[in-house]
């Protein structure tokens, strides 16, 4: 994080909505707005009081290109979407927002609450952050509404400049962005999707191809917003489409988008009700079959004719001898599979049926 | 699925390169050459300071991945220089 000091000398603020978009409700943008303050005092002694005429201390306007007495000029459809200026008289500690956007309280367009909470942070005395899971990273990017925005580092930023709350926060902040070359690092699931894998933990997605140095890290939100963060499994169909897991339900994505009807709960895929959840899930390219795996068993489901094969479900230790009996991910990669328990991992032979080697799980990172 | 946005004409990517350095990184116009500058070095000074900001490869070159993060929608504070 980055701060300018002094920040405010006071800790009642007081904001003003000035104008109104015409994307949303009045009624949603005031709740946006309260929402995305709510956010800062639940983690600082600052207190927000709203006023409906007057000089605020934090003036909220929609304005396009160059708009009213402002310096900084707003540049049409995406690029920038809005600015802030840090605590101080006049302009100081004011918002705007560029109305040539589409502002919505969802995930399609640009979320109001999430930009908002960032320019506040701005109008707090906070610059931008460097880490990429932090609510002051520059880049917009969608976050489950129902999640707490702040991350560690923005938490830390702004208690940097103010203190900390008086009050514990009643939610828990967003867990800090991984560490691609953390030795002790696990995954939540993985799956391949064409020529590249992805390894997914937390609100993050790692993104690598196998026969290239390059590795991405990237927020889940950035392609599928609709997806909740901890998937427990996942993996890449025969038609060119990723299922994601977690609890009893699952997605199918095709791009960028989810099938109709989606999530399902797994029950429809032939589990029977006392399977709350999978752990991890590989479609083997060769047989056209998918294990899943729950607890020490799996299940083996027949994707040409979508119904679980009879015999199952069987336990791991069996039929995967040297794996041992739980998984946390698993994909299929130039004919083995890879298991992956905590920090370790398992190259099998799913035809000879024994474990190769065992390695670091994140040995695909090139660390 | 996402991928790498095509290659546009240079005299384009320089453009953007160039805007996005004067209002992110504190580029300053060159007065004689508002269009382009002669001498590359501030924006290249500038390109690696935004690469480093965004934990990109280093390169002070305009490379595809530094011209994909150049063209997300984002906050129109700058980076850096505040």
């Amino acid at each position: 994080y980055g701060f300018i000091l002094p920040g405010w000398k006071k800790t009642k603020l007081t904001y003003r909505i000035v104008n109104y978009t015409p994307d949303m409700t009045q009624t949603d943008v005031d709740k946006a707005i309260q929402k995305a303050f709510k956010v800062w005092s639940t983690v600082s002694p600052l207190t927000f009081t709203r006023i409906y005429k007057g000089i605020a201390d934090i003036m909220i306007a929609f304005g396009t290109g160059a708009h009213g007495h402002c310096p900084r000029y707003f540049d049409g459809p995406l690029g920038v979407l809005g600015h802030a200026f840090p605590p101080g008289n006049g302009i100081g500690g004011d918002v705007h927002f560029d109305e040539d956007e589409h502002w919505t309280e969802g995930s399609a367009g640009f979320n109001l609450f999430l930009v908002a909470a960032h320019e506040f942070g701005h109008a707090l005395g906070l610059s931008h952050s460097t880490d990429r899971g932090a609510l002051m990273f520059p880049n917009y990017a969608y976050i489950n509404p129902t999640e707490f925005p702040l991350s560690p580092d923005d938490i830390s930023g702004i208690q940097a400049i103010y203190g900390p709350s008086p009050n514990t926060p009643d939610k828990p902040a967003r867990p800090a962005s991984p560490k691609t070359c953390d030795p002790m690092v696990s995954f939540d699931a993985i799956t391949t999707l064409r020529r590249e894998v992805m390894f997914f933990k937390d609100r993050h997605i790692w993104r690598v191809y196998p026969d290239n140095s390059e590795v991405e890290l990237e927020l889940i939100s950035t392609f599928w917003p609709f997806l909740p963060s901890g998937i427990q499994a996942a993996y890449e169909n025969i038609k060119d489409q990723i299922l994601f897991f977690k609890g009893n339900n699952f997605w199918v994505i095709s791009g960028y988008q989810v099938l109709p009807g989606y999530p399902k709960n797994i029950n429809t895929l032939g589990f029977p009700r006392s399977v709350k959840k999978i752990d991890a899930a590989v479609s083997n390219k060769n047989t056209g079959t998918t294990d899943f795996f729950v607890g020490d068993k799996y299940w083996r489901y027949e994707e040409s004719s979508q119904s679980m094969e009879k015999g199952y479900p069987r336990q791991i230790t069996d039929d995967f001898p040297g794996i041992g009996k739980k998984v946390d991910a698993v994909f299929q990669h130039k004919g083995f599979f890879y298991f992956f328990r905590g920090s370790k991992q398992w190259e099998f032979d799913p035809n000879a049926k024994r474990v190769i080697r065992v390695m670091k799980s994140n040995i695909w990172f090139n660390c | 699925f996402p991928v790498l946005p095509e290659k546009n004409n240079e005299g384009e990517n320089m453009q953007l390169v160039q805007e996005y350095l004067e209002k992110f990184y504190e580029l300053q116009p060159d007065p004689e050459h508002l269009a382009w500058r002669r001498s590359t070095s501030p924006m290249v000074e500038k390109i690696q300071k935004m690469q480093e900001f965004f934990g990109l490869e280093v390169t002070g070159k305009p490379d595809p991945e530094t011209l994909e993060v150049m063209q997300k929608p984002r906050c129109g504070v700058p980076d850096v220089g505040q």
